[in-house]
């Protein structure tokens, strides 16, 4: 488990 | 936002609306694996819940809005509205073959254990592969339609696009996210082959025709 980017792309 | 994405949405959005309108005004949708279809259905249902939970940008949830509704839509016009025209019989790919691995593996490698995050997870291994069941076909029977060529073209680009978005990210914003590049990589690995004898075929006007 890595740090989770935040997903703003689509 | 930068250019790379845009273009890349772009070319994502123009590859669906290339799709619906085919099926449209040749009420047919013969060359068209149902199967990619109901696995694009599957990665944006999966991937666009976090619509309920998190806001992005006007432009991120309008854009999401849309590809459910068009992937949706697509499926309705396969499955039901014009299910007579639909080759099942050349649309034989196992998708349990893509859709357990991707579980599996957004079990394994994600960057979160939770339930939302598992699902984006789910949604990225599953698009990067989501195109199997039509390059399949494809290869089945030999042969594509120009405009399922275009449709074809336009969707490997906008996957091809992103690349080039993560690495400006990358070196712009240090913003990186490995799942989402690795998948996106063999995303764009898989039309290779497709873009050369798009652009050596198609592109000067004959259609897409496999060597037997």
């Amino acid at each position: 488990t890595t740090e989770a980017p935040e997903h703003d792309e689509l | 936002m930068n250019i790379f994405r845009l273009l890349g949405d772009i070319s994502h959005l123009l590859a669906i609306i290339i799709l619906l309108r085919k099926i449209w005004m040749s009420r047919s949708c013969a060359g068209i694996s149902g199967k990619s279809q109901l696995l694009f259905g599957l990665v944006y249902t999966t991937r666009y819940l976090d619509l309920i939970t998190s806001y992005i940008s006007l432009y991120n949830s309008v854009m999401k809005v849309v590809f459910l509704a068009a992937s949706y839509a697509t499926i309705y016009l396969m499955y039901v509205k014009f299910k007579a025209t639909y080759d099942h019989n050349h649309d034989t790919f196992r998708i349990e073959f893509l859709v357990v691995p991707a579980v599996a593996l957004a079990l394994l490698i994600n960057h979160d254990f939770q339930v939302v995050e598992i699902l984006w997870t789910f949604s990225i291994y599953l698009e990067s592969v989501a195109i199997l069941p039509q390059l399949f076909m494809v290869s089945k029977t030999g042969e594509a339609e120009s405009i399922t060529s275009h449709y074809l073209f336009a969707l490997g680009v906008y996957r091809g696009l992103y690349l080039l978005n993560w690495i400006y990210r990358f070196w712009a914003e240090d913003h990186y996210d490995l799942i989402a590049i690795v998948a996106g990589v063999v995303q764009t690995v898989l039309y290779c082959d497709f873009f050369y004898l798009y652009i050596t075929k198609v592109l000067r006007g004959k259609k897409l025709q496999l060597p037997a």
